[in-house]
């Protein structure tokens, strides 16, 4: 473990805490995509397989629990509650969020680190974690007004995977100086997509004003 | 599974 991937972490915990908050708080999920919230879940599910086959830290099983917790929980919140489903944006968030999640799995069948069940579908998670944001910043950019929590949600999401690059560079020069392409192309990836809505955050951050993506 | 692939990470 070292101080980047540590601070990825907590960045990521503090998203999704930030969402929950914003759910559970204001009792909507307005501006918020179930797509997206759909296959972090399927993220977590395929990648975390091992979870009870492989003990590795305390911390990497709490952390674990708790992602998969916390995701499963917002699905349901989105889908089930009796008042914020309400407020969910069903008619804006239309992204087939299917067209990713196939051509990942079949490029984890094509491209992987060696051939099990376990390790397919753990590629197919970083492969699917990528582009899970898409659904996200479709909808933000439909939706006028962005509000600060959904801002900030999406923010440290997209920071926390700019922390793991930073984590892949310090792992590649203090420990085994092995070439991991598949994290390290998909988190480069994951992370760009992220560039234009960084861009506008910053800048309504500095100029103190309303979060606006252009349509 | 070896864990330099990155399976010790979340």
């Amino acid at each position: 473990m070292n101080v980047f991937r540590l601070a990825g972490d907590m960045t990521h915990l503090l998203s999704i805490i930030i969402l929950l908050l914003k759910i559970r708080a204001t009792k909507s999920c307005t501006g918020i995509s179930l797509k997206t919230q759909e296959l972090y879940v399927i993220v977590f599910l395929t990648r975390y397989l091992d979870l009870f086959t492989k003990y590795i830290s305390f911390y990497n099983t709490t952390m674990k629990l708790v992602f998969l917790g916390t995701s499963i929980s917002i699905v349901w919140y989105m889908r089930y509650h009796k008042v914020v489903k309400q407020t969910y944006n069903k008619d804006q968030d239309t992204f087939r969020h299917y067209f990713l999640a196939i051509p990942c799995f079949l490029l984890a069948l094509l491209i992987h680190h060696e051939f099990t069940v376990i390790e397919v579908l753990w590629t197919f998670s970083i492969y699917l974690e990528a582009v899970a944001i898409l659904p996200q910043l479709v909808l933000l950019q439909r939706s006028r007004n962005i509000d600060n929590l959904t801002g900030n949600y999406v923010f440290l999401l997209g920071a926390y995977r700019a922390l793991y690059l930073v984590n892949w560079v310090y792992r590649y020069f203090t420990e085994n100086h092995l070439v991991r392409w598949i994290p390290w192309l998909s988190g480069l990836v994951q992370t760009t997509l992220y560039a234009d809505f960084f861009y506008y955050y910053i800048k309504s951050w500095k100029n103190n004003e309303k979060l606006q993506l252009p349509a | 599974v070896d864990l330099d692939d990155y399976h010790d990470e979340l």
